[in-house]
């Protein structure tokens, strides 16, 4: 038996609205410390890793390990049926065909009930081996989020560069060029608005533009990201719950 | 033109 229960249903809508432009069917796996799941894209570029620990929910119950295949397009139309303020409890028996999602309005003693049908989804599993990255960056998500969205409508690869004191976006495209350079700084009256950069080597790197804009709608879960950068990997771009991540690994473009 | 990389180059399935 599962129920879980967010305090607010749109943590859970954050959540999903963070990741499901970029894939589709994704099962969750729910066990008695929160709920995991993980999802490649279709042109197996960019990896999604979620992890919702028990302490992101008012009340969590898990009794024996469940499999939750879901279609995020339908699981989205259910989503949007609640009120953001509303509380929303996910149930499920140990073998079930459908995920019960339960809104509650409790001022105004109203309830929504609405059954999602599960799927039998066959995903890889990737494994992804603990890494040393080069740099690590953390940066209003704010930020991070309009320099794609900017420099992302002059090409379709974005470049990052990062040397000891200095982290630089370029584009080069068909209409024009731009960059974005960054110091760290620390900010100490909004520490979210510091940029803090730790870097063991210099990283020059290129990403798909499609699919950093697919990350940045991450941004609505945390004000901060966490970019881990290494010449050998793929990137890690990272949001942070209250309890537990949504992760993005994305491979990166090399120079033929 | 830089080429994309996939994931399968870096990862392996379990």
């Amino acid at each position: 038996m599962l129920e879980a229960k967010f305090e607010q249903a749109s943590l859970f809508k954050r959540i999903i609205d963070g990741f499901k432009d970029c894939v589709q069917l994704v099962n969750f796996q729910c066990k008695e410390d929160g709920i995991i799941a993980q999802a490649v894209d279709d042109s197996r570029v960019l990896l999604v890793s979620l992890e919702i620990g028990k302490d992101a929910f008012q009340e969590f119950r898990c009794d024996h390990p469940i499999t939750l295949g879901m279609d995020l397009n339908s699981l989205s139309k259910i989503l949007r049926c609640g009120n953001n303020t509303d509380s929303l409890t996910l149930i499920a028996d140990d073998t079930p065909d459908s995920l019960l999602l339960l809104f509650e309005d409790t001022k105004r003693e109203r309830i929504s009930e609405y059954s999602l049908k599960l799927m039998d989804i066959d995903a890889d599993f990737l494994k992804i081996e603990e890494l040393q990255y080069d740099t690590t960056i953390m940066m209003p998500s704010a930020d991070f989020s309009k320099t794609v969205r900017d420099l992302s409508q002059l090409s379709d690869s974005l470049n990052i560069l990062v040397t000891k004191e200095t982290i630089k976006f370029v584009t080069d495209g068909d209409i024009g060029s731009g960059s974005v350079i960054m110091k760290p700084f620390i900010d100490m009256e909004n520490p979210d608005e510091s940029i803090k950069l730790e870097m063991e080597q210099p990283v020059d790197l290129t990403f798909g533009s499609k699919y950093l804009l697919d990350i940045v709608k991450g941004s609505a879960l945390s004000n901060k990201i966490g970019i881990r950068l290494s010449s050998e990997a793929p990137a890690l771009f990272q949001f942070d719950l209250t309890s537990g991540f949504l992760q993005f690994f994305l491979a990166p473009k090399f120079s033929d | 033109t830089p080429i994309q990389n996939d994931l399968n180059e870096f990862y392996t399935i379990i």
